[in-house]
């Protein structure tokens, strides 16, 4: 554990505390994604299979959990407590487009030819892409609350302190992990337009964010 | 790699 991981951590949940908060406080999720919320419950379910083979840590064994029951508690709300919220109209991005290249490529690029390493590729890639939805539904709608784009803020900001985090890794303990690191650099990639916006709309100018 | 670490990562 370094200070680039634990910050990665805190920040990843820090996004997703402060999703489900943003929900429930205002018993609306609009202008929210469900569609990437079920692909992001997608990814900790198929990654985190490894709780039942082996045992890292308390910390690591907590945080899987707590990231496990957050995103279908989020999930839950979305469409089963505040569904008369959903703007479905505008969560239109079609996730089969995303579904079916991540599973062909967990299939062909992975560590070993098993259902656990291919499902565990699988959340890796996954991961990388499945902010789209909710990145297209800004995009389609022309805004952002400004709490959505501080969610997404520290979503994105969790991948790149990891970056970090793998650099670190490299250097002190040769650990290289050629599948998350790639897919890590996509992954934040995806959020530099963002980011960008982030800066000199949100937090320059005042609350929405609105697309030009 | 089966390197135990990757699953020390969240």
């Amino acid at each position: 554990m370094n200070i680039f991981r634990l910050a990665g951590d805190v920040s990843h949940l820090v996004a997703i505390i402060i999703l489900f908060l943003k929900i429930w406080k205002s018993k609306s999720c609009a202008g929210i994604s469900g569609k990437s919320q079920v692909l992001f419950a997608l990814v900790f379910t198929s990654r985190y299979l490894d709780l039942f083979t082996v045992f890292i840590s308390a910390y690591n064994t907590i945080m899987k959990l707590v990231f496990l029951v957050l995103s279908y508690a989020t999930v839950y709300l979305i469409y089963m407590r505040f569904r008369g919220s959903y703007d479905s109209e505008n969560d239109s991005f079609r996730v089969e487009f995303l579904l079916v290249p991540v599973t062909g490529l967990a299939f062909l690029e992975n560590y070993a030819f098993t259902p656990l390493e291919i499902l565990w590729t699988f959340s890796i890639f996954l991961e990388a892409v499945a902010i789209m939805p909710q990145l297209f539904m800004i995009t389609k709608t022309g805004e952002a609350e400004s709490i959505t784009t501080h969610y997404l803020f520290f979503l994105g900001l969790y991948r790149a302190l990891y970056l970090a985090n793998w650099v670190w890794r490299y250097h002190t303990e040769g650990f290289f992990d050629q599948i998350a690191v790639v897919s890590g650099v996509v992954q934040t990639i995806f959020y530099c337009d963002f980011f960008y916006l982030y800066v000199t709309r949100v937090l320059r100018g005042s609350g929405k964010m609105s697309l030009p | 790699s089966q390197d135990p670490l990757r699953h020390d990562e969240l």
